[in-house]
């Protein structure tokens, strides 16, 4: 399963 | 991070300080909706649940904690500190914000693109951001004229928003398979509820007169 992006936005 | 990003995290980071600073200083909270301050604590809340699980940067963190801080923080000022509360205009702050949790919460288990417990709460966590000014917008309304730093606040909260837009658009042609629709409809409705007031503050700036 494709790793989600981690989320780097605030 | 582009420059774009900065540029909203730093007006971002600016509005909250405007803000304590109104609050902490001259010990008023005139004109400030506490129900707005309250869904942006439960928005910070429901956004950076991760924020002990998942590390990006020293700098997210830090941001992540200042937000986190001052979101509450402002609002136990406006509920407990006496001085503050008794600035609190009780009468007038009366929209129902806890009717725009539940919608948004619903919507978020409907639309979101992980059903996970931490996406679903980052989801509705946008969602709620998007309308958590509502309050805000209608107490200025019935206030009419508000005070310099009150209307600075909302023109940076307003304005971050609509950086992070910009911020979207360079990363979608500069990095691929950059797409969230879901985060960049909320920012977009977020940014569009404070058409009605950019106008007026703009006037305010040309006219040289308080907001009217």
């Amino acid at each position: 399963e494709e790793e989600t992006p981690t989320k780097d936005e605030l | 991070m582009n420059i774009f990003r900065l540029a909203g995290d730093m007006t971002h980071l600016a509005s909250v300080l405007v803000l304590l600073l109104k609050i902490h200083t001259i010990k008023s909270c005139a004109g400030v909706s506490l129900r707005t301050q309250e869904l942006y604590a439960i928005v910070f809340a429901t956004r950076y649940l991760d924020i002990f699980t998942s590390f990006v940067s020293v700098y997210n963190t830090f941001m992540k904690l200042v937000f986190l801080g001052s979101s509450f923080s402002i609002v136990w000022y406006m509920r407990y500190h006496k001085a503050v509360h008794r600035t609190y205009d009780r009468e007038q702050d009366t929209f129902r914000h806890w009717f725009l949790v539940l919608p948004c919460l619903v919507l978020a288990l409907l639309i979101h693109e992980k059903f996970t417990f931490l996406e679903v709460l980052w989801t509705f966590s946008l969602y709620l951001e998007a309308v958590a000014i509502l309050p805000q917008l209608v107490l200025l309304q019935r206030t009419r004229n508000i005070d310099n730093l009150t209307g600075q606040y909302i023109f940076l909260l307003g304005g971050y928003r609509g950086l992070y837009i910009l911020n979207w658009i360079y990363r979608y042609f500069t990095e691929p398979h950059f797409v969230h629709w879901i985060t960049w409809i909320a920012g977009l409705v977020q940014t569009l509820l404070y058409a009605d007031f950019f106008y007026y503050y703009f006037l305010r700036f040309i006219g040289g007169r308080g907001v009217e």
